[in-house]
């Protein structure tokens, strides 16, 4: 058991605050074309420290903060929150439960907090990558791209192999 | 650090071939280094060795990439251009997997990978998620009924007024909707 | 053959927001031609006019491009590249029906273009196909059981011993190992 | 009804000679992964043309000759043989029927014929354009490209509207 909870609140479409228990197990997200299957997978790339845009299908960086739509008005922050479960001390740290959590603002600022304490973004990340979390790699396996070890060229394959060593 | 990187590179290659076996039911794959280019060729050298400087060392290509060999089951070797789309899927997954298996990751998130696989496939595929899920807590994004009953627990998300929401379901609901 | 190519977008841009609102059951959408780059930037338009004269005329750019702009029912209009996989397919068989219907080539042959839609899409993107059949011969690869039944004729592809063979099929047959 | 049969042999994954006959309604082609159903559109845009081997998935030429496999030897020819229903007379003929064969041996060498004749590759590809018969724009579809579309720039657009105009 690793990843607890993830806490959706502005995040694209997931404008009301929305929280999704992992289970042990193997959890299926599943649901019609367009209701936010791959948003989710966006927010957990979001929130382990992607910083390309392009990785996240926008343009800029406000495109990841609820625009509004249907007589609802567009939300001015993202927060995404990752509960991370700490029983089996795999995580540097004495907490049993360790939080992650990231916000963006329209104005462009961005918040990056550890158990709801504000730290600097090479702070998370030196945490998330001391746990071996990566945001890129092959962790997350995004839409379309099952192939891209197929397609990209022999000397890019090379780096899979180096963050599996 | 060479060396780990052989040992991870090779036991990713025992596991490759292992899940390719399993996913094409026989046939036979296999990863190979490239050689670094060197050589007769003095003036690419030179070039090569500038660029190995400029480069920073995990992206060092005068390292040397990693090929795929892979032979289908009844089929010749050839180039891995000319497999069909579920093919490739299963070459992937089958590297995919095996470097889940070398280096477990607590966690891996797979969005819509059974996307071009035919329903026996992806039963095959799911019987290996099977295995690592001990490992690696997956949570895997799905139109597929097969799929979603390899899942512990199922959320299903809608959007209702351009807000998405999540609601944990039974696998009866969400096949109803399933392809 | 300006006027002939304005009167076809107009066609087409016609068809394409007809299509679209019927796929995503209401919305907007719609192509804009863009103007070709001219104005202030003396020193770019030399440049550009050099590359229309480089270029044939088909491949003009400076003739200007086609946008393309769209809002999902009860969202906001939104870079195209933010939409879902199966929202993009959505969108591109629109503007392929639209184009299909301009112009009905004899015949038009799609491979797995329904991958990416959940099983509503499906049923919608084939009554769109139904109606265009009347001019133009469809030849539909699939492994969707809802398209298979919105065809005249099915074949089934085999593989032994590496050799492909084709037998004509009964619907419920084609279906049982259909996604 | 426009397109009558598909004849192949040699193509590809079709090793024995192979027909499949047009419906003047919806055809639909069906199989498991690997069958051989996206070898059958290839070697629809291969006999109207292509000359791009990356369109067809190949390296090579010769690539789309049957490579031989489980106790089978490799094939020196492929040949494919596309029927035209021409009782409407939409095509520049006299014939009610129309043939276009293309052929590709390992040497290197190829024939183009229609209805049995011997012509040049000009010829065909003139025959074709007449009846407005493209392997490119809209006509076939690949796996996997049907947002292609959307993926490409504007100025690429254009050319699937000048293909309609
Ligand atoms: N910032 C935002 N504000 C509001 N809505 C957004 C925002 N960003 C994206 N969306 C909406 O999210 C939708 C896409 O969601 P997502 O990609 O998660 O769909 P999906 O469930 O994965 O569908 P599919 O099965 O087709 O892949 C789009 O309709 C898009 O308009
Ligand atoms: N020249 C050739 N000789 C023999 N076999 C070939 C040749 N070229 C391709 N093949 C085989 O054809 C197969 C691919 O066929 P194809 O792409 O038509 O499959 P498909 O039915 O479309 O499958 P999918 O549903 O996964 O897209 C590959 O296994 C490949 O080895
Ligand atoms: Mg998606
Ligand atoms: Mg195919």
């Amino acid at each position: 058991m690793y990843l607890k909870r993830l806490n959706l609140h502005g995040f694209k479409s997931f404008a009301a605050r929305t929280a999704l228990d992992f289970s042990p197990g193997t959890t299926a997200i599943v649901g019609p074309n367009g209701s936010g299957k791959s948003n989710i997978a966006d927010s957990l790339r979001w929130v382990l420290g992607e910083q390309s845009m392009r990785q996240l299908r926008g343009k800029k960086s406000e495109d990841i903060i609820f625009a509004g739509g249907h007589g609802r008005a567009q939300l001015g922050m993202a927060e995404v929150t990752l509960t991370l479960d700490n029983a089996s001390n795999w995580l540097p740290s004495e907490f049993t439960e360790v939080t992650v959590t990231r916000r963006a603002f329209r104005s462009g600022d961005s918040d990056y907090l550890i158990n709801g304490t504000k730290v600097r973004l090479k702070d998370m990340l030196n945490l998330l990558s001391q746990a071996r979390i990566g945001h890129d790699s092959y962790t997350i396996i995004g839409q379309g791209l099952v192939d891209q070890a197929l397609s990209s060229r022999a000397e890019e394959r090379r780096s899979l192999f180096e963050d599996a060593a | 650090m060479k060396r780990r990187f052989d040992e991870t590179f090779q036991a990713v290659n025992e596991r490759f071939r292992q899940h390719f076996v399993t996913l094409f039911q026989g046939g036979n794959a296999r990863l190979e280094m490239q050689q670094p280019k060197r050589g007769a060729k003095g003036e690419a050298d030179d070039e090569d060795e500038e660029l190995a400087e400029a480069l920073p060392a995990k992206k060092n290509n005068i390292a040397g990439g990693v090929e795929i060999f892979v032979q289908i089951p009844g089929k010749k070797v050839q180039d891995l251009s000319l497999l069909s789309g579920g093919e490739r899927s299963l070459v992937s997954s089958a590297l995919l997997f095996a470097l889940l298996e070398t280096n477990p990751p607590p966690f891996c998130l797979l969005d819509e990978v059974d996307a071009a696989l035919d329903e026996s496939n992806v039963v095959r595929f799911c019987e290996i998620l099977l295995t690592l899920a001990h490992q690696t807590q997956f949570i895997v994004i799905t139109h597929n009924r097969v799929t979603m009953t390899h899942a512990n627990v199922i959320y299903g998300v809608s959007m209702t007024d351009s807000v998405s929401r999540i609601l944990s379901m039974k696998l009866a609901e969400a096949q109803v909707s399933a392809r």
